[in-house]
């Protein structure tokens, strides 16, 4: 069973591009086969995971123009981990996608022809909930919410969960969420500690124990165009990246 | 003459709101009179200054269905700056623009019945190069673009940079890079210095002066309503759009 994870939240700059990146790498070093989908035309991930310039065929040219899994994805530095690049040319999707046929289903589409590859598939994807994110939610198993520890963040979060309950709706009955992920978190600001009391008061179980902290060494590591298990191991970033990916593991498995 | 500011980056998170909310109000403590526009269906900038929930009509009723700016626009609790205010059904504009007629020009036309009511309008713009995107680069005079000292940000700049010229060369010639503002600055971390000497050494004079330091109070002031120099006056937050307001006033007017 392929778990396909939505790496998802409409507010900028909140960690999902980290989150994608840094947990797809300790996915594969506890031995998972694991995909890295870059749905963001930023093509944030595909340049933190060593790809710049953003290679071509990419994403776009698999939901836009038939090409198959085999000619996209591309293997990393890190055994275990393949991505499937971006190019800012994914901007033209949004636009090109909406009078299409069943516009919603190309990347699941996509997905169904390799079945069993992976183990787990994450899905990067953009600060918007428009179709590139609506074929995230349509393709995915569960979701992946980080949440930046700050009052805006969470203003956000009631419109996300109601775009995911649409989708359940029509689209994808099984999607699921898989937990929230407190991430950039300062034990010394207040906000903080009052935003994770209010998102665990609210949604218990939903969130994850692993909290990811504020750490500087997470911010350096795209320019090497290394996750942060490569770039700096022993660091609290990368620990933190370590534990929820154990922790993830427990929650897919139902241990 | 008056000047309509597109606040602007794809890039999540690096400041668009928190700049064109504390901006807005330092202008109008300046004696200018300001519109605040919220162009991004996350309505921060709308929640930030003190409508929660969202107003309507708002922008989207501009935009989509013929509602004059005198219905939708609103004052604050800051003399002299008004908000055009947003809701989240904006977000179906993104989508409904796609087959209008003269798509771009929906709010420089909204625009063009009130000319000389303001001074200054800053319009926040989503974390996307959409069409709620381009309306803002089609009805704007200048750009302003907050640029995080991180290293994803810097990446992100030529792609913005490519799309003002697109919209230069066939929607509005006029439009010129009025600044670049380095925000989220923090001395003690080298990226920071990094980014900024690399955007001062490539953008020399587009840079401006005035540094928006990290400062957490910031960041508490949208879960009150208020704008910075109502929250905290005295913090270095505050000082900060101060300084820029200055500042741009200086280089709008040609000083
Ligand atoms: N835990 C952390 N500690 C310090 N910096 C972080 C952390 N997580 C992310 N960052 C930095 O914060 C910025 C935003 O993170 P990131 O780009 O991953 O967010 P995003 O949600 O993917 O943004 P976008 O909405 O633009 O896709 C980046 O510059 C990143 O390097
Ligand atoms: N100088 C600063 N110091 C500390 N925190 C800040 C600063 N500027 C912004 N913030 C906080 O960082 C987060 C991102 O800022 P903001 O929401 O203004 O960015 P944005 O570019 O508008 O995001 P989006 O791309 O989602 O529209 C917010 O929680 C905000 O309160
Ligand atoms: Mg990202
Ligand atoms: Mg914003």
């Amino acid at each position: 069973m392929t778990h396909i994870l939505a790496i998802v939240n409409q507010k900028g700059g909140v960690g999902k591009t980290t989150t994608s990146v840094n947990l797809g790498s300790a996915l594969a070093r506890l031995g998972q086969r694991v995909l890295l989908v870059d749905l963001d035309p930023q093509a944030n991930a595909t340049g933190a995971i060593g790809f710049q310039p953003p290679p071509q065929p990419g994403v776009y040219e698999v939901l836009m123009q038939d090409v198959g899994l085999d000619d996209a994805v591309m293997p990393t530095e890190v055994a275990g981990l393949e991505v499937l690049p971006a190019h800012p040319d994914l901007a033209g999707a949004e636009v090109e996608l909406v009078p299409a046929i069943a516009r919603e289903q190309r990347l699941r589409q996509a997905f169904a022809e390799q079945p069993e590859r992976w183990d787990v598939v994450l899905i990067d994807c953009p600060p918007s909930l428009g179709l590139l994110t609506v074929n995230a939610l349509t393709a995915a198993t569960g979701i992946l919410v980080p949440l930046q520890c700050e009052y805006f963040a969470l203003e956000g979060l009631g419109r996300l969960l109601e775009t995911v309950r649409l989708v359940q709706g029509s689209l994808n009955p099984a999607l699921s969420l898989t937990g929230i992920l407190l991430t950039m978190f300062d034990a010394r600001n207040n906000i903080c500690h009052q935003v994770a009391e209010e998102v665990t008061g609210h949604f218990h179980w939903d969130v994850f124990e692993s909290v990811i902290p504020r750490n500087v060494r997470l911010s350096e590591a795209p320019s090497f165009g290394r996750p942060i298990d490569l770039y700096d191991p022993e660091c609290r970033g990368a620990q933190s990246y370590a534990d929820l990916a154990r922790e993830l593991l427990n929650r897919l498995t139902g241990a």
